[in-house]
């Protein structure tokens, strides 16, 4: 489980903000903020989704090769969902 | 493949399109051509006419536009976001937008319209994103040359309109290959500044000592430059470099840059004009020295004085016994020799010059 009690650092959190965009664009991942225990299991599902789309190990987390892939260009449409 | 929900598909085979403006970084027969081009990768392959209209309103509008754009749905300045395009339906059903902050292209040196364009066409026609990385609706870009479309692209495009009842010969490229498939074989296998690069068809798997799970990409994603198949492989560690072999050139690689000066001929490391392949290649860190197999013999490069070294041919089942077929790949780590050979791997003590163990070629994938 993830704990945001301890601020991020900075690069931690452009890595965060940039996935919290990639899941909410392409995965349907709820806008706004739901509180903060039920945002933190809502994000590490959608990154699962996103993992388990692309092959990647099946985490939950934000790991380097996940994090590598939200940066590369890609098509606009949404991987899932309406 | 996948199919938008519901399946959403024209219910006429004749579907109307219309370029309503154009990205100045093409000419504008440019933009017309790709675009055909690109309808024509789905009409080669299926029962769909495309009609283009000059005025008025088309099943398709194609249009380039910035950021907000008019469907709010916005785009993010350049790279990122390429373009988008909804599946069929009516008003904005079918249209395709492409992002006018990125620069625009014919070649591989930016983001190639006709590979965006084909891909955004697949959408408007109702294919939604494939997970299989070597299909054209794989949602991350990549360059390709040659056809566009996977088999995974045809089934899925098919399952929506049928085949096309006069069909042209096309080739499409194989899927990419499933890294736990037990008849799975490598053609090469290197190292690169401490990963493990292995490569199949026109793919590669990369393996992070860190990262057990190891991730697929396209050889041309990541080297427009070298080809889509790879024959042998090996780094030198001293110079940074990755020494790629496929037919009878090779090219040398520092990290994602491709040296000045290649492709060379192979030959200029000594080997035989007869020899035309080479099967794998193995830098054995110990003694600087490089090994290359082909067929059922091999040399010795050394590499701190750039020539072969004398005594060679030598027969590889003399040298390494216990080795007495071919080899695919060969990788070495601390003292011992991994040969790959099909399904199997086995792995070569230096030291008690023998075969140790023998393992499945893709055990090295976490299979």
């Amino acid at each position: 489980a993830h704990s945001f009690a301890v601020p991020l650092p900075s690069e931690d959190k452009d890595n965060f903000l940039l996935a919290e965009k990639y899941l909410r664009r392409f995965y349907g991942l709820p806008a706004g903020l739901q509180g903060r225990q039920r945002s933190a299991g809502a994000l590490e599902s959608k990154i699962k989704e996103m993992q388990k789309f692309f092959k990647l190990k099946v985490t939950g987390n934000l790991d380097d090769n996940t994090l590598e892939l939200m940066k590369q260009a890609r098509c606009g449409v949404p991987d899932i969902g309406e | 493949y996948n199919h938008f929900p519901r399946h959403l598909k024209w219910q006429n085979n004749e579907v109307t399109f219309r370029i309503v403006n154009y990205t100045p970084d093409l000419k504008k027969a440019d933009v017309d051509r790709a675009v055909r081009k690109a309808l024509n990768v789905w009409s080669d392959v299926t029962p769909l006419i495309f009609k283009k209209l000059h005025q008025g309103n088309a099943d398709i509008m194609i249009s380039f536009g910035s950021m907000e754009h008019g469907d709010h749905n916005p785009f993010d300045g350049p790279n990122g976001l390429l373009a988008h395009a909804y599946p069929p339906g009516q008003g904005i059903g079918g249209d395709t937008h492409f992002d006018e902050d990125e620069h625009w292209t014919k070649d591989s040196s930016a983001y190639n319209l006709f590979i965006v364009a084909a891909h955004e066409l697949g959408h408007a026609l109702g294919m939604s994103h494939s997970t299989d990385p070597g299909a054209l609706m794989y949602p991350v870009y990549s360059y390709t040359t040659g056809y566009p479309l996977a088999e995974d692209d045809i089934e899925g495009i098919q399952a929506l309109y049928g085949p096309n009842p006069n069909p042209k010969k096309v080739k499409p490229k194989p899927d990419a290959p499933n890294k736990c498939d037990p008849m799975l074989s490598f053609d090469a296998v290197t190292e690169l500044r401490g990963e493990t690069i292995i490569f199949k068809d026109r793919f590669y798997w990369r393996l992070h000592p860190q990262m057990p799970e190891p991730e697929q990409t396209m050889i041309k994603s990541t080297w427009p430059s070298i080809p889509n198949k790879v024959d042998a492989a090996y780094e030198n560690p001293e110079k940074d470099v990755v020494i790629i072999f496929s037919g009878i050139r090779m090219w040398a690689l520092n990290g994602y840059n491709l040296v000045d000066g290649y492709p060379k001929y192979i030959h200029k490391l000594g080997l035989p004009k007869k020899i035309r392949k080479i099967d794998a290649a193995v830098y054995i860190r110990d003694t600087g020295k490089t090994l290359l197999f082909a067929d059922e013999d091999y040399w010795s490069y050394d590499e701190a004085t750039g020539t072969m070294d004398s005594g060679y041919p030598r027969a590889i089942e003399d040298d390494f016994p216990g080795m007495d077929d071919e080899i695919d790949a060969a990788a070495y780590h601390y003292g011992y020799l991994y040969f790959f050979h099909e399904q199997m791997q086995y792995e070569y003590s230096y030291n008690s010059r023998k075969v140790i163990r023998i393992m499945r070629t893709n055990s090295i994938l976490n299979c």
